[in-house]
Protein backbone atom coordinates (compact mmCIF):
# COMPACT_ATOMS: atom_id res chain seq x y z
CA UNK A 1 0.00 0.00 0.00
CA UNK A 2 1.20 3.49 -0.64
CA UNK A 3 -0.30 7.10 -1.68
CA UNK A 4 0.32 10.42 -1.81
CA UNK A 5 -1.23 13.45 0.22
CA UNK A 6 -2.96 15.74 -2.50
CA UNK A 7 -4.20 18.32 -0.06
CA UNK A 8 -4.92 19.23 3.32
CA UNK A 9 -7.63 21.10 4.58
CA UNK A 10 -6.92 22.79 8.40
CA UNK A 11 -9.04 25.56 10.90
CA UNK A 12 -7.02 26.56 13.76
CA UNK A 13 -9.47 26.99 16.73
CA UNK A 14 -8.84 29.93 18.84
CA UNK B 1 -10.20 30.68 7.91
CA UNK B 2 -9.81 27.47 6.76
CA UNK B 3 -6.15 27.03 5.23
CA UNK B 4 -5.58 24.41 2.37
CA UNK B 5 -2.33 23.20 1.95
CA UNK B 6 -1.65 21.01 -1.42
CA UNK B 7 0.92 18.66 -2.40
CA UNK B 8 2.16 21.12 -4.73
CA UNK B 9 3.82 23.56 -1.75
CA UNK B 10 6.05 20.47 -0.63
CA UNK B 11 9.64 21.19 -1.38
CA UNK B 12 11.36 18.36 -3.23
CA UNK B 13 14.39 16.97 -1.38
CA UNK B 14 13.38 18.45 1.73
CA UNK B 15 12.03 16.61 5.09
CA UNK B 16 11.32 19.11 8.01
CA UNK B 17 9.92 22.27 6.82
CA UNK B 18 6.68 25.21 8.05
CA UNK B 19 3.94 24.59 5.15
CA UNK B 20 1.28 26.58 5.48
CA UNK B 21 1.21 27.51 9.03
CA UNK B 22 1.85 23.55 9.85
CA UNK B 23 5.69 22.30 10.82
CA UNK B 24 5.68 19.32 8.24
CA UNK B 25 8.07 16.41 8.45
CA UNK B 26 8.78 13.30 6.65
CA UNK B 27 10.44 10.17 7.53
CA UNK B 28 12.62 8.31 6.71
CA UNK B 29 13.10 9.66 3.52
CA UNK B 30 12.14 13.23 1.82
CA UNK B 31 9.40 15.01 0.41
CA UNK B 32 9.28 13.56 -3.29
CA UNK B 33 6.07 15.43 -5.20
CA UNK B 34 4.26 12.83 -7.85
CA UNK B 35 1.64 14.05 -10.25
CA UNK B 36 -0.85 11.35 -11.93
CA UNK B 37 -3.97 12.13 -13.95
CA UNK B 38 -3.25 15.99 -13.01
CA UNK B 39 -3.18 15.70 -9.33
CA UNK B 40 0.13 16.48 -7.69
CA UNK B 41 0.57 14.75 -4.25
CA UNK B 42 3.53 14.71 -2.02
CA UNK B 43 5.40 11.84 -0.90
CA UNK B 44 8.38 10.47 0.84
CA UNK B 45 11.73 9.05 -1.09
CA UNK B 46 13.00 5.38 -0.05
CA UNK B 47 10.53 2.39 0.55
CA UNK B 48 8.61 0.42 -2.05
CA UNK B 49 8.18 3.48 -4.33
CA UNK B 50 9.96 6.29 -4.21
CA UNK B 51 7.89 9.05 -4.45
CA UNK B 52 4.66 8.02 -2.10
CA UNK B 53 4.13 7.38 1.60
CA UNK B 54 4.56 3.62 1.79
CA UNK B 55 4.31 1.24 4.62
CA UNK B 56 6.96 2.17 7.37
CA UNK B 57 7.35 6.03 5.80
CA UNK B 58 5.51 8.73 8.09
CA UNK B 59 4.32 12.16 6.80
CA UNK B 60 3.50 14.52 10.05
CA UNK B 61 2.23 17.65 10.16
CA UNK B 62 1.83 19.48 13.67
CA UNK B 63 1.05 22.50 14.90
CA UNK B 64 2.96 24.06 18.10
CA UNK B 65 0.58 27.04 19.07
CA UNK B 66 -2.64 26.39 17.95
CA UNK B 67 -5.10 23.21 17.56
CA UNK B 68 -7.05 22.92 14.62
CA UNK B 69 -10.27 20.96 13.06
CA UNK B 70 -9.49 19.25 9.52
CA UNK B 71 -12.60 20.17 6.71
CA UNK B 72 -11.40 17.72 4.40
CA UNK B 73 -7.96 15.80 3.40
CA UNK B 74 -7.53 14.14 -0.09
CA UNK B 75 -4.99 11.50 -0.55
CA UNK B 76 -4.17 10.32 -4.63
CA UNK B 77 -2.74 7.08 -6.31
CA UNK B 78 -5.03 4.45 -3.38
CA UNK B 79 -5.64 1.98 -6.00
CA UNK B 80 -7.74 -1.10 -5.58
CA UNK B 81 -5.77 -4.16 -6.73
CA UNK B 82 -5.62 -4.60 -10.83
CA UNK B 83 -4.45 -1.64 -12.01
CA UNK B 84 -0.85 -2.19 -11.16
CA UNK B 85 -0.93 -5.65 -10.06
CA UNK B 86 -1.65 -4.44 -6.54
CA UNK B 87 -3.79 -4.76 -3.10
CA UNK B 88 -6.44 -2.96 -1.89
CA UNK B 89 -4.31 0.04 -0.49
CA UNK B 90 -4.77 0.87 2.89
CA UNK B 91 -4.06 4.99 3.95
CA UNK B 92 -3.61 4.70 7.83
CA UNK B 93 -4.50 8.60 9.32
CA UNK B 94 -3.48 9.18 13.03
CA UNK B 95 -4.23 12.49 14.45
CA UNK B 96 -3.55 13.42 18.44
CA UNK B 97 -6.55 15.46 20.36
CA UNK B 98 -5.90 17.35 23.26
CA UNK B 99 -9.20 16.47 24.42
CA UNK B 100 -9.22 12.59 22.98
CA UNK B 101 -5.73 11.30 22.56
CA UNK B 102 -4.26 9.39 19.78
CA UNK B 103 -6.85 8.63 17.31
CA UNK B 104 -6.60 6.14 14.30
CA UNK B 105 -8.46 5.84 11.57
CA UNK B 106 -8.08 3.91 8.25
CA UNK B 107 -9.07 4.32 4.43
CA UNK B 108 -9.11 0.95 2.38
CA UNK B 109 -10.15 1.31 -1.24
CA UNK B 110 -12.00 -1.34 -1.87
CA UNK B 111 -12.02 -2.91 -4.87
CA UNK B 112 -15.22 -2.28 -7.78
CA UNK B 113 -15.21 -5.09 -10.62
CA UNK B 114 -17.05 -2.24 -12.57
CA UNK B 115 -16.62 1.74 -12.24
CA UNK B 116 -18.36 3.51 -11.09
CA UNK B 117 -19.28 3.68 -8.52
CA UNK B 118 -15.65 3.65 -7.22
CA UNK B 119 -15.57 3.05 -3.71
CA UNK B 120 -13.32 3.84 -0.59
CA UNK B 121 -14.21 2.67 3.64
CA UNK B 122 -13.01 5.38 5.77
CA UNK B 123 -13.44 4.26 9.55
CA UNK B 124 -13.83 7.87 10.84
CA UNK B 125 -16.69 10.57 10.38
CA UNK B 126 -18.05 12.56 7.13
CA UNK B 127 -18.10 11.47 3.39
CA UNK B 128 -15.74 9.69 0.73
CA UNK B 129 -15.59 11.33 -3.06
CA UNK B 130 -13.87 9.72 -5.43
CA UNK B 131 -12.34 12.69 -7.20
CA UNK B 132 -10.40 10.44 -10.54
CA UNK B 133 -11.04 6.62 -10.67
CA UNK B 134 -9.22 4.08 -9.78
CA UNK B 135 -8.02 2.66 -13.04
CA UNK B 136 -5.01 2.51 -15.15
CA UNK B 137 -5.60 5.88 -16.61
CA UNK B 138 -6.94 7.59 -13.33
CA UNK B 139 -5.57 8.70 -10.14
CA UNK B 140 -7.37 6.66 -7.59
CA UNK B 141 -8.31 9.86 -5.90
CA UNK B 142 -10.09 10.32 -3.08
CA UNK B 143 -11.36 13.42 -0.78
CA UNK B 144 -12.45 12.97 2.70
CA UNK B 145 -14.52 15.80 3.84
CA UNK B 146 -15.05 16.21 7.56
CA UNK B 147 -12.63 13.41 8.37
CA UNK B 148 -12.65 13.96 12.46
CA UNK B 149 -16.42 14.92 12.80
CA UNK B 150 -16.59 17.86 15.33
CA UNK B 151 -12.77 17.11 16.69
CA UNK B 152 -11.70 20.33 16.85
CA UNK B 153 -8.03 20.27 19.12
CA UNK B 154 -6.46 18.77 16.64
CA UNK B 155 -2.29 19.16 17.75
CA UNK B 156 -0.78 16.94 15.10
CA UNK B 157 -1.98 14.75 11.88
CA UNK B 158 0.35 11.96 10.33
CA UNK B 159 -0.01 9.45 7.41
CA UNK B 160 1.45 5.94 6.69
CA UNK B 161 0.46 2.96 4.66
CA UNK B 162 -0.92 -0.55 5.67
CA UNK B 163 -0.69 -3.41 4.49
CA UNK B 164 -3.08 -4.00 1.68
Amino acid sequence: SDFTLVQLQYEPVP
Amino acid sequence: TVITINGIDFPNGLNNQTIGGLSWTSSPGNFQQKTVAGYTGVGITGGRTGDEIDIEEFLTATSASFPFWVPSFTLGVLFDGPEFDDVQEVAQVTIVSLSQGTKVFKLTNTYDAIIPPDTASWTGFGTVTNLSPSTGAGGAVWKITNPFGSINDITSIEFTALTG
